[in-house]
């Protein structure tokens, strides 16, 4: 169990993990990702863990012995998986993105009852610059570069068979990542290769709002979208930021937005905990927590709306963290090593 | 931030401007 001990600031709110059990998957290669889905069978349905290595992607249920056992495998023989991409409310179905540098293909994952065979259909190939699952069984994506760019939404469904294709406005940035606006069902964001907040209706797909934030630190990513009042709080990271000490180097900024006046202005940063140096690697932002991957090893995790790192998991004997996920349900956070060992971790 | 910094502030910002931008 482990907690941020911090005695001068006791008035901090803490969180506390908790492991909960462990898996090992990908025995002969890297783990590039995990998350969770929930998985109905003829036989069982319950909140699976999902691990991908660069040649395949297993679907893991945990069993009552306490152990993980592997339900589905799908395995990729030509084209090395780069993420998996969450899909929010979808049941028994996974997606994932693959490709060299760059993303190339689109796959979605399920398991036909029909003929008692994995399936793993193509969705979209092209130079894939960003994708994101959207809610109401919708994914959007961004291909090309500059004028040629094309972004899309590609509405599925339940059993991934695409059903409409819908086209938004490009920008003439390209796009690096977008976020979905919590509150607001029909917006969407993008942030781009020259820092631009791009702001679209899905319904119509317009370009309302292009907004530039002027910052010093190149590729940036957002990972959540707050609407409230009129406003938007934009949740930012900067993986590719120099490494320096913390007070200059925070893990997420939050960036509040003015859409109808197209003014910014940064709002807060979530600094890295007392005692830790190095810069955020990677990591996730769900409903009000945000969870990173650190240089120094750690997994540090944040309370977005105290702004205070309320959690820290230090590296353990085996090795040091490399990928930090929140599952669907929001109260755990998996914890992930190179080697394939999967800790999963209540969060209090 | 006080309204002056980030301008005048519409709760109903997402239909001004979708009325507003070219479909």
């Amino acid at each position: 169990k482990v907690a941020v001990e911090d005695p001068v600031e006791d008035s901090q709110r803490k969180g506390s993990l908790q492991m909960t059990s462990t898996l090992k998957s990908c025995s002969a290669s890297c783990l590039v990702d995990m998350g969770t889905v929930w998985w109905e069978a003829a036989d069982f349905t319950a909140l699976c863990v999902v691990t991908a290595c660069e040649a395949s992607v297993s679907l893991w249920r945990h069993l009552e012995s306490g152990h993980w056992g592997s339900v589905h495998t799908w395995h990729f023989t030509k084209v090395p998986v780069i993420q998996i991409v969450p899909l929010p409310g979808v049941q028994s179905l996974v997606c994932v993105a693959l490709g060299g540098l760059e993303i190339s293909e689109i796959r979605f994952l399920f398991y036909s009852s029909e003929d008692g065979c994995v399936k793993q259909p193509l969705v979209k190939t092209g130079n894939i610059n960003a994708v994101l699952g959207l809610k109401n069984r919708r994914l959007v994506s961004s291909c090309g570069s500059l004028q040629d760019q094309e972004v899309e939404v590609l509405s599925f469904s339940e059993t991934g068979r695409s059903k409409e294709r819908q086209a938004l406005m490009p920008p003439e940035e390209t796009v690096l990542a977008f976020a979905e606006v919590d509150g607001m069902q029909e917006a969407l964001i993008a942030l781009t290769t020259t820092d631009c907040l791009v702001v679209w209706n899905l319904t119509t797909g317009q370009l309302l709002r292009k907004v530039p934030l002027g910052f010093s630190y190149p590729g940036s990513v957002c990972h959540k979208v707050y609407s409230d009042s009129g406003l938007l709080f934009v949740v930012l990271s900067h993986p590719h930021a120099k490494e320096s000490n913390s007070c200059v180097n925070p893990a997420f900024q939050v960036v509040v937005l003015n859409p109808k006046t197209a003014r910014s202005a940064r709002l807060m940063s979530l600094s890295l905990p007392l005692g830790i140096t190095g810069r955020y690697l990677e990591g996730e932002v769900k409903g009000a927590s945000a969870a990173a991957v650190l240089t120094s090893g750690n997994i540090a995790v944040w309370d977005l709306f105290w702004g205070q790192c309320t959690a820290l998991l230090p590296p353990d004997s085996e090795g040091s963290w490399s990928l930090a996920r929140w599952s669907v349900t929001d109260t755990c956070l998996l914890a992930g090593q190179k080697d394939g060992s999967v800790y999963i971790y209540s969060y209090t | 931030h006080s309204e002056s910094d980030l301008g005048p502030i519409s709760i109903n910002w997402f239909e001004e401007l979708s009325s507003e931008a070219p479909l």
